[in-house]
């Protein structure tokens, strides 16, 4: 079966998006079958694969208004074997009935999570920039949680919070809590959510800023931290210019050749558990 | 009367914070009082003043849970004229009931708004990036708003449909809405909030993508755009690390200097009105 993983960060702008569509692309590349859910409604997936939200055909919500599966909104990229779903939100009614559904009927989500493991080796999950209902139904789907952390001060500083609070959302959701039938031994109470690990986004060992933080985060993490981090460079910013992975517009380059070093990392740490 | 302007984008990362503090810094330091408002559960305006949200003697929640007004919350920064609030979370439940209060007591918190102008010409409000409870309290205490762009693509196609939520929260929360005693013409019915403007942060003219995201701002928003953009530097990205603001402690160098050139356009603004 296929291994779901969130990218989760309560930060802004530190590489959620960017990074899931990367790490999926060079999977891809690599053998695995993937699909890409992003769960924010500002609909950075399909923005960053050079879609508009309002040119998709179908959009995530339908799971929850129509007899689609999960499986039957994926759409196609630029990779055979990369897939995306992204929510197709086009006004502020759309994207509060969005949030709304994705609250009360988050265990429809994770049964739809669950059926799309029968079809892809790995599945992304890109989350907005809070712990709100797209997030929380995201982790609730989840085996393990990656966090990008901008190598950044202000983004540092994020960090155990963001961890503290995905353990409390996650005892709260699950462990003892009695089940919708009062049963508290129910299935739910197994599913465990595990960290993945950090990764550095934006590195850059040219700056103070960037060698304070990239230290101090492995002091702090030790072996949580990916040894792989990722540079900041133009190529990777201009990835929604070109409406396509950069590992595949340039692979060659030190921020693809970063992604496909994450990704054998991802791998090689699912191996060793 | 003083102002108050709120800094909104539901895109992650784009520099919120850091203009809003810098914004703040610059009007204090041209004869202003100021107060600026955090109300992102992540403390951003705190820690970029140099101040974990545990170390906070006091927290914005007070408002709500004590007999405290919000200008007896205002912590001293660096500056004399510069006063700021915010949030001190701690804890999932805290966050979550901070969200809750913001969105069932938001007229309490317009209310203590309305309060602090009588104490500080201008009010700055840093937002979360969502349009959740804390943006929409901040918003309907706010008389216009401040949109930062950053200069990379993925955020430059995400201003349209924020100015349309904008617009239609705003028509919603307000206008024609009875208010709670059913007296449709109610005061709130009067409360006007405008676009104050865009500017471009993290601006990069030696890219391609900088110039194409620029030019096209340019084009789309005409007057709407600040002549003013703020670059990207290695000094800005810095402040948080230093814990001051960054026209403070480097009030020469090019990041600042933008700030200074921004908050004076932002004044020059006022005075068209
Ligand atoms: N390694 C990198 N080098 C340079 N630019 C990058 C890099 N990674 C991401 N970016 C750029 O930084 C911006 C933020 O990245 P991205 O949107 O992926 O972050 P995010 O965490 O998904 O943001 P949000 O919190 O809004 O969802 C984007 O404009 C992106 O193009
Ligand atoms: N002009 C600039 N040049 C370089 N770095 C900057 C600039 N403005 C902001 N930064 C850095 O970019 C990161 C994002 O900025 P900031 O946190 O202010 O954005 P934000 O919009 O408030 O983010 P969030 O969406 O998480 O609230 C921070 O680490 C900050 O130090
Ligand atoms: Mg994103
Ligand atoms: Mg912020």
């Amino acid at each position: 079966d296929g291994r779901v993983i969130s990218l989760v960060s309560r930060k802004g702008g530190v590489g959620k998006t960017t990074s899931a569509v990367n790490i999926g692309a060079a999977l891809a590349l690599s053998g695995h079958t993937v699909l890409i859910v992003g769960v924010d409604p500002q609909c950075g997936v399909c923005r960053s694969l050079g879609v508009e939200p309002t040119d998709l055909s179908t959009g995530l919500a339908e799971i929850f208004t129509g007899p689609k599966a999960l499986t039957d909104l994926a759409q196609a990229s630029p990779l055979r074997d990369l897939f995306f779903v992204s929510p197709r939100i086009d006004s502020l009614d759309d994207e509060e009935a969005f949030l709304e559904m994705l609250e009360a009927h988050a265990d429809d989500f994770v049964r739809e999570i669950d059926q799309a493991r029968f079809l892809y080796d790995t599945i992304l999950v890109d989350c907005p920039p809070n712990l709100g209902s797209a997030t929380r139904a995201a982790l609730m789907s989840s085996d393990s949680y990656l966090v990008p952390v901008q190598a950044e001060e202000l983004c540092r500083g994020t960090v155990d919070p963001l961890l503290e609070f995905v353990g409390d959302f996650h005892r709260r959701a699950f462990v003892g809590q009695p089940a919708p039938d009062g049963n508290t031994a129910g299935a739910d109470a197994e599913r465990p959510l595990r960290l993945e690990g950090l990764f550095l986004t934006m590195a850059n060992e040219r700056t103070r800023m960037g060698r304070h933080v990239a230290a101090r985060l492995a002091e702090d993490f030790g072996e949580e931290l990916f040894d792989t981090g990722i540079p900041r460079t133009t190529r990777l910013s201009e990835m929604a210019l070109r409406g396509k992975p950069a590992v595949i517009y340039d692979r060659r380059s030190p921020g693809s050749r970063a992604y496909f070093d994450l990704a054998d990392e991802l791998v090689y740490r699912f191996h060793l558990e």
